[in-house]
């Protein structure tokens, strides 16, 4: 595992911010993220999937009541693929015409999903080596959040209790009390490294750092080794994985 | 700042300066006084709740005021968390809701 890894430094892999608006749709968005990012990796072509594809085919009905990543995984497979979010676009509610994915051409589509072992050594290894992996986490804590690395306990944060999924990007260390800018509040506390994951949110790019928030490493904070699951994209032809800029 | 932050009795001037600037920030308009009022309560609760969070977080982080801040903790959830949610959401939110990007 290398000390550090941050999948948006590479050109034209992570797709921009997505809003959910008022769709409870955070499980269609996380996956819509990593399809992208493992389509830029592994075919090196820029494409944006259809989040309302997901909302409107997903075997649950009505998406913006909430979901889970997996079930946007099998529909993804059922459809044999996914089609453009320029043909097919996020409209924040459930398409009055019900499930539209025979209509359009498909611009990306995955071979399998799975998912990976409840351990951060782990999924920081397959993080780095394979590509951003989503992850389901309790939210409470990021209602009032605003920027750093939210170092959570099992008391302000019930990792058995998850209810918003996001997509893993990276990871890395802070310097305590440096970076962030908060000598004030911290110059109480010797300042440490602080190891943390970097997620990426559907809350919109004014939320958080630029849509954007970091979680302690190492506590399973928040409950983010209970669901790492990720699509897989396998590419035609076999060429040697890029792997992830520090 | 804890001047701002009391979470019980008669709302100090300056809170209520910082709710007008939340809201004008976050396009909020509310549908009638006690509207008004509730929401002002659960802005203040929830200053205070980042405050503590602030305190007790041992790692770098900045909690404060948020695009959230006027939810209770359960209508975030149900907003934006995945879970599933009743079929009707509490009527205030839903016709808050027309804001563009998608707040109450």
């Amino acid at each position: 595992v290398p000390p550090s890894c941050d999948w948006r430094k590479a050109k034209n892999i992570i797709s921009s911010i997505k809003n959910q608006e008022n769709c409870g749709c955070c499980w269609a968005m996380a996956a819509a993220d990593n399809i992208e990012a493992l389509w830029h990796i592994k075919h090196n072509q820029f494409v944006e999937v259809s989040v309302q594809e997901l909302l409107d085919c997903d075997r649950c009905g009505n998406g913006c009541q909430g979901g889970f990543v997996w079930d946007a995984y099998m529909t993804v497979l059922n459809n044999s693929g996914l089609a453009s979010k320029k043909d097919y676009p996020f409209q924040g509610r459930p398409s009055p015409r019900g499930c539209l994915a025979k209509k359009y051409k498909k611009v990306a589509w995955i071979q399998d999903f799975t998912m990976l072992k409840s351990n951060e050594q782990v999924i920081a290894g397959y993080l780095a080596t394979h590509g951003p992996i989503t992850v389901t986490i309790n939210m409470k804590l990021l209602q009032g959040y605003q920027k750093g690395v939210i170092k959570a306990t099992h008391t302000n944060c019930d990792p058995q209790h998850v209810d918003h999924s996001v997509l893993l990007v990276g990871f890395g260390r802070d310097k305590e009390g440096i970076q962030s800018g908060t000598v004030s509040s911290q110059a109480h506390k010797p300042r440490r490294w602080v190891p943390y994951w970097i997620l990426k949110n559907s809350w919109g790019a004014e939320w958080g750092e630029k849509g954007y928030f970091r979680l302690y490493r190492g506590n399973n904070g928040c409950g983010i080794t209970k669901y790492p699951i990720t699509a897989h994209v396998d590419h035609p032809v076999k060429k040697s994985p890029i792997s992830c800029p520090p | 700042r804890d001047s701002l932050l009391k979470d019980a009795g008669p709302r100090p001037l300056e809170l209520t300066e910082v709710f007008k600037l939340f809201q004008t920030k976050y396009n909020r308009s509310y549908s009638n006084e006690a509207e008004y009022a509730r929401r002002l309560d659960i802005f203040a609760h929830n200053l205070a709740q980042a405050q503590r969070l602030q305190e007790e977080d041992l790692g770098t982080a900045e909690f404060g005021e948020t695009p959230f801040s006027d939810l209770t903790e359960e209508e975030f959830v149900q907003l934006y968390g995945h879970q599933r949610a009743p079929e009707r959401i509490p009527h205030m939110v839903k016709k808050a809701r027309s804001r563009k990007w998608g707040g109450p």
